[in-house]
Formats: C-alpha cells, structure tokens, sequence
C-alpha cells in the first residue's frame, strides 16, 4: 500500500526540504522505495539531490497544466541512488497560482496527474512551498498525510494553529481522508533554553503531544553541508547526527502506519 | 527625508522578520524613529514586538482592503518602546489575497493606504512573508528600498537570482524607484566551512558584492531567546551578539543612503 505524505509547515526555513531530501533516502536504507515530488518553486529539493534540469524539460509545472501529454518517463526521473526517484520543480510553477486561478477544480490537479502516472513506490515525499497557497492545497488535496516539521523556535510553535485549522478545512471540504501522521522537532539544540523550552512545549501541549514522533532531529553542521554537496546526510556522512536520526525517524514512521 | 524599505527574501527562515524588529529597535538606539509594517499573516513581527491585538482590532488587512474607514491611530500602534511603532498584522491578511484577484490595481493597495495615513517617521521597515504572491508584490510597489537578509546557506544563496527578477519586472512595471538597498549575509558562522563558502560567494559574486553591507549578522543563541521573551535583542541582552551586529547594521543603513 503506497503511503502519500505531504511534508508542510508555512513557516520558513523549519526543515522541510531537508526532512525530505533525508527522509527520502533513508526509507531507501529500510528496503523501500520513495519518490520525492517537488512542488516548491525554489525547487530545493530538486536541487539538494543534484538534479539540474535541462532548459526546457517537463518538470512538475507541465503535470500540473497539461497532464495527459505526459508519460511517467518523461517527468520521473532517477537520482544517483538506487530506489530514490524525483519529480522536480523549476521557477514557472511559481506561475501556476496565476494561470490556474479561474479554472475548475485547480485544487485537484496535482492529485489527478499522479493517479494518471500510475505509480508504484513505498512512499511519496511532497516537498511544499512555505505558504498555504493554492500549491500547497493541491498537496493537501493529494496526500493522505501530513508530516510537520517544527523547528524547536517559538516563531515555529505559533505557525502549527494556523496550519492545523487549514487541515481540518481541506478535511472537511476536498480530502476527508487527510490526517497528520506526526510532527518531528527540528534543528534542536540541547543546550539552548529556547530550544528545551520549545521542545518542552510540543511534547506536553494537548493538540500536538500524540502526534509527536519520538525522533528529535538535532542541529547539525553536517545536515548543512551535505545540502551544499547536493546530497542527502545520510549518503554523505555515516557517523553524523543527520545520518543517526534520520534512519531512526524513517524507522519511526514506517513502523507509524496506524492512523490517530 | 522618510525612507521607506522593505525587507524580503522568498526563501523562508534567513531572518527577515528578526531584521525588521532589530534593525527597527537599533535605529531608535540612533536617535531616529522607526515604524514597523507587518505584512506576514504569520503576523511574527506582532507577536515579536510583544503585541497582543485583540479579537476585532484593525490590522493591516483591514487598511488593506478598506483604507478609507480608519484613521492613523486605529492602526499605528506604540511598541513599549520609544519611537518604535507597527502597524500590526493579523491571520485574516492570508485572504487578501483571494478576496483582491479581481479588483482594479490590488497591488497599489498598501501604497495607496500609507499615503492617506500621512506617516512621519525617518525609517519604515515592511516584513514579509516567505514567497513573492500579491502581498509582497503590494510591498514592492510601496517601499523605494528592498534589504535582503540571506542565511550564509547554499538554497538561500541561490534563491537571489529569482529575487533580482522579481525587483527588476516590479521596477519596470509598476514601481520605477525601488532599487535593493543592499543584502546582509545572516547566520553567519564563521566555524562551518559551508557558511564561510557562502559568505564568501555573496562577497566575490560579480552580481551582488557591490550592494553587500559590511556587517554580518552572526548566528547568535540570544536572538532566539529575545524571540522567546518577546524583545528586539537589542532592549535585551546589550553585550550579545546580537547586540553589536543589528547596531552596526542600522549605523551602517543611516550612512549608506547614496543609491547604487
Ligand atoms: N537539522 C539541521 N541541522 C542544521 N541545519 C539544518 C537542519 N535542518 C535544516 N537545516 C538548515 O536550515 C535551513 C532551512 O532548512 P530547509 O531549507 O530544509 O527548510 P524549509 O522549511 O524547507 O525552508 P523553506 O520554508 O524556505 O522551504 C537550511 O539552511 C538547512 O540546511
Ligand atoms: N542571527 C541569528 N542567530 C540565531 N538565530 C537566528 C538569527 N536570525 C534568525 N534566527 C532564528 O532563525 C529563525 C528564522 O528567523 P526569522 O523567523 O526571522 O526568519 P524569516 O525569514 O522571517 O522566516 P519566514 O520566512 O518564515 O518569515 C528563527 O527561529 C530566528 O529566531
Ligand atoms: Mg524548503
Ligand atoms: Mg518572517
């Protein structure tokens, strides 16, 4: 049973690409095959898994305008690591919001093309824009679940009401089925009182405290470094902290698959 | 002579909103006045200068959508600080968006209600949200200035070249004043190699070393703890950091007010 999962925060800069990008290719080290869709316009993920498209290829952009002229080869394409496909993004999806804005079901685009790839993995990984834009509600309209990551910040802390209401109304109105499968603590660091306190927080607050995965993803120089290499932590550096907790949420989550 | 800036970067997390509450709070420690604009709906720049607006107060949406009912006071708010104002923001603002499409110059909608509010101040500092949708379209074609905070990362480094596009289509369109007042390299830390390469880019890039501010803002624990407590770093802890970086910044915005 293929496992969709949107990986969602409005804030900026919480770790969603990075959650993706490892995420992604640590499911690859438990035997299981994950597709990472980038629907960002700043195509991070595209890029942080050292993908350059070539200038004028189909990208998630034309799956979204125009999927019945494409073929799942024409817009899946392999990374250099075994059972870890993409679909990447280019700047013109920034352009879809607009040109999509007065056609019927806009919301569902994206979810409509991917059933028409006909596609067969564990898991897919949806990278999303740091907005609620019609870009991310095609994610949601698509996805079964919803992963958060939460930067152990109080700016972070704030954004999770906001994006929790908007869960709840696309549940109501365009996918009943969209639940959060869990929120993993990000860019922890222990030896900062802001970042205990957040954790703190996150692990005792009524709303999220079920849906905490066990896993914190530490602060780690290494998780930065890898991003400028173009590849996952987990292919870059075996002893890092990226490297450990990683595998240990990719266990977390295959081993999750009971809904709350 | 008011200078007018707005402060962005589509890549989310490189410090905007920690720029314009600093920055804002270091140019009073100059003896100047400063008024906030929060046009994020995530409203971090409110909540960061210890605003708490009540359920029906006016925000900045609602000068945005009907200006001509509110007068200066309904909306200009005194911070707990001298000669540090905001004009506040609030969730709602994520409608603008949708509920402006068909109306006739939505994107002068914020220019059109500062100039009625007949604003005296010598700095106003506008956020923004992570993304270049209406609202930071609005922005643009208010402020004369743009400062761009970038994290000494690879993705946020790559994501000036879609900014620049952005600022030269506004000029050319509807705003031929606003010209990019400089770039700050953010979360500097000068012990990853990763940043130092970036820092380095940013500082040798044909494209952007001219408009580079000497200072750089270095990733400093205190900044998310004044977060924390709902401070500018500056009001908080005066030997951080944080401290010395944000005044440096604002001596060095008051001095650089040639245009390049
Ligand atoms: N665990 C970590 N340790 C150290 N740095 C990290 C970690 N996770 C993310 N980062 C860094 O933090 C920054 C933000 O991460 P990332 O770009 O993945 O966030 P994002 O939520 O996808 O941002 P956006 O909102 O712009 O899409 C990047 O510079 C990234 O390398
Ligand atoms: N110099 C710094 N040192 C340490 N932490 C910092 C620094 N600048 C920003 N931060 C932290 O980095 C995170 C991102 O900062 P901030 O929220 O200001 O970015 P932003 O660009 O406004 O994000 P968004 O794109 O969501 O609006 C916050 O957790 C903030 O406290
Ligand atoms: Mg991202
Ligand atoms: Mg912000």
């Amino acid at each position: 049973k293929m496992r969709c999962i949107a990986v969602a925060n409005e804030k900026g800069g919480v770790g969603k690409t990075v959650t993706v990008i490892n995420l992604g290719a640590a499911i690859t080290l438990e035997n299981r095959s994950a597709l990472i869709v980038d629907m960002d316009p700043q195509a991070n993920a595209t890029k942080g898994l050292g993908i350059d498209l070539p200038e004028n290829a189909p990208s998630v952009y034309d799956l979204i305008m125009d999927s019945k002229s494409l073929k799942r080869d024409d817009v899946v394409l392999n990374t250099r690591w075994e059972n870890l496909d993409i679909i990447p993004s280019t700047v013109d999806l920034s352009g879809a919001e607009v040109e999509l804005v007065d056609e019927e079901g806009r919301e569902n685009r994206l979810k409509e093309a991917l059933v028409g790839l006909d596609l067969d993995y564990d898991f897919i990984l949806i990278d999303t824009p740091p907005s609620l834009s019609l870009l991310t509600v095609n994610v949601f309209a698509t996805a079964k679940e919803v992963l958060i990551p939460c930067q152990t910040h109080p700016y972070a802390f704030a954004a999770l009401d906001e994006l929790f209401d908007t869960i709840a109304a696309i549940r109501e109105g365009i996918n009943p089925d969209l639940h959060v499968s869990g929120i993993v603590a990000t860019l922890f660091d222990k030896r900062t009182r802001v970042g205990r306190k957040v954790l703190n927080q996150l692990q005792s607050d009524m709303r999220y405290r079920d849906l905490m995965f066990n896993t914190v993803i530490r602060h780690n120089t290494t998780i930065a470094e890898s991003a400028d290499v173009r590849k996952p932590v987990v292919f870059f550096r075996k002893s890092s902290f990226g490297y450990i907790d990683y595998n240990d949420l990719a266990e977390e989550l295959i081993a999750k698959t009971g809904f709350s």
